[in-house]
Protein backbone atom coordinates (compact mmCIF):
# COMPACT_ATOMS: atom_id res chain seq x y z
CA UNK A 1 0.00 0.00 0.00
CA UNK A 2 1.34 3.43 -1.08
CA UNK A 3 0.03 7.40 -1.19
CA UNK A 4 -1.49 6.59 -3.95
CA UNK A 5 -3.21 3.39 -4.15
CA UNK A 6 -5.02 4.56 -0.45
CA UNK A 7 -5.53 8.16 -1.72
CA UNK A 8 -7.45 6.55 -5.18
CA UNK A 9 -9.24 3.95 -2.85
CA UNK A 10 -10.43 6.88 -0.81
CA UNK A 11 -11.18 9.02 -4.32
CA UNK A 12 -13.54 5.73 -5.17
CA UNK A 13 -15.27 5.21 -2.05
CA UNK A 14 -15.90 8.89 -2.09
CA UNK A 15 -17.74 9.03 -5.38
CA UNK A 16 -19.53 6.14 -4.23
CA UNK A 17 -20.41 7.96 -1.47
CA UNK A 18 -21.44 11.09 -3.21
CA UNK A 19 -23.46 9.31 -5.33
CA UNK A 20 -25.79 7.47 -3.29
CA UNK A 21 -26.02 10.75 -1.34
CA UNK A 22 -26.88 12.56 -3.85
CA UNK A 23 -30.15 10.49 -4.75
CA UNK A 24 -31.22 9.83 -1.46
CA UNK A 25 -31.49 13.53 -0.07
CA UNK A 26 -32.60 14.77 -3.50
CA UNK A 27 -34.81 11.64 -3.71
CA UNK A 28 -33.99 11.37 -7.28
CA UNK A 29 -31.70 10.06 -9.88
CA UNK A 30 -32.25 12.27 -12.91
CA UNK A 31 -29.07 13.19 -14.61
CA UNK A 32 -27.44 9.57 -13.21
CA UNK A 33 -26.80 6.69 -15.62
CA UNK A 34 -28.36 3.70 -14.73
CA UNK A 35 -26.99 1.56 -17.20
CA UNK A 36 -23.30 2.90 -16.15
CA UNK A 37 -24.43 1.65 -12.91
CA UNK A 38 -25.34 -1.46 -13.25
CA UNK A 39 -21.46 -2.16 -15.47
CA UNK A 40 -20.06 -1.02 -12.52
CA UNK A 41 -22.21 -3.27 -10.33
CA UNK A 42 -21.14 -6.11 -12.93
CA UNK A 43 -17.36 -4.99 -12.53
CA UNK A 44 -17.62 -5.48 -8.70
CA UNK A 45 -19.53 -8.96 -8.87
CA UNK A 46 -17.25 -10.30 -11.90
CA UNK A 47 -13.85 -8.92 -9.91
CA UNK A 48 -14.53 -9.60 -6.57
CA UNK A 49 -15.08 -13.37 -6.78
CA UNK A 50 -11.72 -13.93 -5.12
CA UNK A 51 -13.77 -12.74 -1.41
CA UNK A 52 -14.63 -16.55 -1.87
CA UNK A 53 -11.17 -17.87 -2.71
CA UNK A 54 -8.71 -15.83 -1.04
CA UNK A 55 -8.17 -13.64 1.86
CA UNK A 56 -5.45 -10.87 1.57
CA UNK A 57 -6.51 -8.09 4.27
CA UNK A 58 -9.23 -6.84 6.66
CA UNK A 59 -8.81 -3.37 4.33
CA UNK A 60 -9.21 -5.32 1.25
CA UNK A 61 -12.07 -7.49 2.35
CA UNK A 62 -14.04 -4.86 3.69
CA UNK A 63 -13.79 -2.60 0.64
CA UNK A 64 -14.65 -4.95 -1.97
CA UNK A 65 -17.83 -5.64 0.03
CA UNK A 66 -18.33 -2.18 0.23
CA UNK A 67 -17.99 -1.71 -3.53
CA UNK A 68 -20.32 -4.36 -4.38
CA UNK A 69 -23.02 -4.05 -1.68
CA UNK A 70 -22.83 0.05 -2.33
CA UNK A 71 -22.92 -0.60 -6.08
CA UNK A 72 -26.39 -3.01 -5.94
CA UNK A 73 -27.94 -0.11 -3.50
CA UNK A 74 -27.25 2.70 -6.08
CA UNK A 75 -29.11 0.08 -9.13
CA UNK A 76 -31.58 -0.77 -6.59
CA UNK A 77 -32.09 3.09 -5.78
CA UNK A 78 -32.16 4.29 -9.39
CA UNK A 79 -34.60 0.99 -11.00
CA UNK A 80 -36.64 0.47 -8.32
CA UNK A 81 -37.19 3.19 -5.11
CA UNK A 82 -36.67 6.27 -7.32
CA UNK A 83 -37.41 4.63 -10.90
CA UNK A 84 -40.08 7.77 -11.51
CA UNK A 85 -36.99 10.25 -11.47
CA UNK A 86 -34.66 8.09 -13.75
CA UNK A 87 -33.50 9.56 -16.79
CA UNK A 88 -34.50 7.09 -19.26
CA UNK A 89 -35.07 8.56 -22.62
CA UNK A 90 -31.57 10.15 -22.44
CA UNK A 91 -30.21 6.88 -20.82
CA UNK A 92 -29.59 5.23 -24.58
CA UNK A 93 -26.17 4.08 -24.53
CA UNK A 94 -26.76 0.60 -25.41
CA UNK A 95 -24.40 -1.63 -22.63
CA UNK A 96 -23.67 -4.81 -25.48
CA UNK A 97 -21.56 -2.76 -27.23
CA UNK A 98 -19.45 -2.25 -23.94
CA UNK A 99 -19.95 -5.86 -22.74
CA UNK A 100 -19.38 -7.90 -25.46
CA UNK A 101 -16.41 -6.47 -26.95
CA UNK A 102 -14.87 -6.92 -22.77
CA UNK A 103 -15.75 -10.37 -23.07
CA UNK A 104 -14.28 -11.32 -26.38
CA UNK A 105 -10.83 -9.17 -25.27
CA UNK A 106 -10.62 -10.76 -21.79
CA UNK A 107 -10.87 -14.48 -23.50
CA UNK A 108 -7.92 -13.21 -25.61
CA UNK A 109 -5.39 -11.00 -23.65
CA UNK A 110 -5.51 -12.69 -20.15
CA UNK A 111 -2.79 -14.08 -17.67
CA UNK A 112 -4.67 -17.17 -17.31
CA UNK A 113 -7.34 -19.89 -19.14
CA UNK A 114 -8.84 -19.91 -15.89
CA UNK A 115 -12.62 -18.64 -14.97
CA UNK A 116 -11.65 -16.41 -12.38
CA UNK A 117 -8.81 -14.82 -14.16
CA UNK A 118 -10.98 -14.37 -17.30
CA UNK A 119 -13.13 -13.08 -15.25
CA UNK A 120 -11.20 -10.47 -13.14
CA UNK A 121 -9.69 -9.61 -16.85
CA UNK A 122 -13.40 -8.85 -18.09
CA UNK A 123 -13.89 -6.70 -15.04
CA UNK A 124 -10.99 -4.88 -15.81
CA UNK A 125 -11.57 -4.21 -19.52
CA UNK A 126 -15.15 -3.06 -19.14
CA UNK A 127 -14.28 -0.72 -15.81
CA UNK A 128 -12.04 1.27 -18.55
CA UNK A 129 -15.36 1.80 -20.34
CA UNK A 130 -18.22 1.47 -17.94
CA UNK A 131 -18.59 5.63 -17.25
CA UNK A 132 -19.44 5.76 -21.20
CA UNK A 133 -23.18 5.91 -20.74
CA UNK A 134 -22.89 8.29 -18.31
CA UNK A 135 -20.66 10.23 -20.05
CA UNK A 136 -23.07 9.72 -23.11
CA UNK A 137 -25.94 10.86 -21.26
CA UNK A 138 -24.43 14.01 -19.84
CA UNK A 139 -23.32 15.05 -23.55
CA UNK A 140 -27.27 14.10 -24.30
CA UNK A 141 -28.60 16.91 -22.11
CA UNK A 142 -25.46 19.28 -22.43
CA UNK A 143 -25.23 19.97 -18.81
CA UNK A 144 -24.51 18.42 -15.43
CA UNK A 145 -25.63 19.42 -11.44
CA UNK A 146 -22.51 20.35 -9.43
CA UNK A 147 -22.67 17.18 -7.23
CA UNK A 148 -22.76 15.07 -10.44
CA UNK A 149 -19.68 16.81 -11.45
CA UNK A 150 -18.05 16.04 -7.89
CA UNK A 151 -19.23 12.41 -8.42
CA UNK A 152 -17.56 12.09 -12.02
CA UNK A 153 -14.31 13.65 -10.76
CA UNK A 154 -13.66 11.67 -7.96
CA UNK A 155 -14.60 8.46 -10.00
CA UNK A 156 -12.16 9.77 -12.77
CA UNK A 157 -9.53 10.13 -10.51
CA UNK A 158 -9.46 7.23 -8.44
CA UNK A 159 -7.74 5.14 -11.22
CA UNK A 160 -4.76 8.14 -12.31
CA UNK A 161 -3.94 7.63 -9.12
CA UNK A 162 -3.83 4.00 -9.59
CA UNK A 163 -1.81 4.97 -12.51
CA UNK A 164 0.65 6.74 -10.40
CA UNK A 165 0.79 3.78 -7.80
CA UNK A 166 1.68 1.46 -10.43
CA UNK A 167 4.71 3.34 -11.26
CA UNK A 168 5.15 3.41 -7.71
CA UNK A 169 5.12 -0.16 -7.79
CA UNK A 170 6.85 -0.72 -10.67
CA UNK A 171 10.00 1.14 -9.11
CA UNK A 172 9.75 0.12 -5.61
CA UNK A 173 8.23 -3.47 -5.79
CA UNK A 174 9.15 -4.46 -9.23
CA UNK A 175 5.58 -5.35 -10.00
CA UNK A 176 3.95 -4.69 -13.61
CA UNK A 177 0.35 -5.74 -14.86
CA UNK A 178 0.03 -4.34 -18.13
CA UNK A 179 -3.82 -5.26 -18.29
CA UNK A 180 -4.25 -3.00 -15.41
CA UNK A 181 -1.98 -0.29 -16.45
CA UNK A 182 -3.24 0.02 -20.23
CA UNK A 183 -7.02 -0.68 -19.19
CA UNK A 184 -6.44 1.87 -16.92
CA UNK A 185 -5.02 4.58 -18.78
CA UNK A 186 -7.74 3.91 -20.96
CA UNK A 187 -9.93 4.65 -18.68
CA UNK A 188 -8.14 7.63 -17.09
CA UNK A 189 -7.87 9.22 -21.06
CA UNK A 190 -11.78 9.08 -21.27
CA UNK A 191 -12.28 11.44 -18.56
CA UNK A 192 -9.72 14.20 -19.52
CA UNK A 193 -12.89 15.91 -21.58
CA UNK A 194 -14.58 16.20 -18.55
CA UNK A 195 -11.30 17.06 -16.30
CA UNK A 196 -10.85 20.04 -18.43
CA UNK A 197 -14.70 21.30 -17.80
CA UNK A 198 -14.79 20.20 -14.12
CA UNK A 199 -11.66 22.44 -13.53
CA UNK A 200 -12.38 25.95 -15.71
CA UNK A 201 -16.38 25.90 -14.66
CA UNK A 202 -17.37 23.78 -11.58
CA UNK A 203 -14.61 24.80 -9.65
CA UNK A 204 -15.07 28.24 -10.68
CA UNK A 205 -18.58 28.05 -8.89
CA UNK A 206 -20.84 27.40 -12.04
CA UNK A 207 -22.59 24.37 -13.72
CA UNK A 208 -21.12 21.88 -15.88
CA UNK A 209 -22.45 23.00 -19.66
CA UNK A 210 -20.90 21.74 -22.41
CA UNK A 211 -19.93 24.28 -25.08
CA UNK A 212 -22.89 23.92 -27.62
CA UNK B 1 5.00 -11.07 -12.91
CA UNK B 2 2.48 -13.45 -12.49
CA UNK B 3 -0.99 -13.30 -12.51
CA UNK B 4 -2.09 -13.56 -9.15
CA UNK B 5 -0.44 -10.65 -8.02
CA UNK B 6 -2.51 -7.52 -8.63
CA UNK B 7 -4.93 -9.20 -6.34
CA UNK B 8 -4.49 -6.98 -3.07
CA UNK B 9 -5.42 -4.24 -5.29
CA UNK B 10 -9.63 -2.73 -5.54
Amino acid sequence: MNIFRLTGDLAHLTAIIILLLKIWKTRSCSGISGKSQILFTVVYITRYLDLFTNYISAYNTLMKIIFVVSSLATVFLIYFKFKATYDRNHDTFRMEFLIIPSIILALLIRHEFTVMEVLWTFSIYLEAVAILPQLFLVSKTGEAETITSHYLFALGSYRGLYLLNWIWRYYFENFLDWISIVAGFVQTVLYCDFFYLYVTRVLHGRKLRLPA
Amino acid sequence: QHATTGKDEL
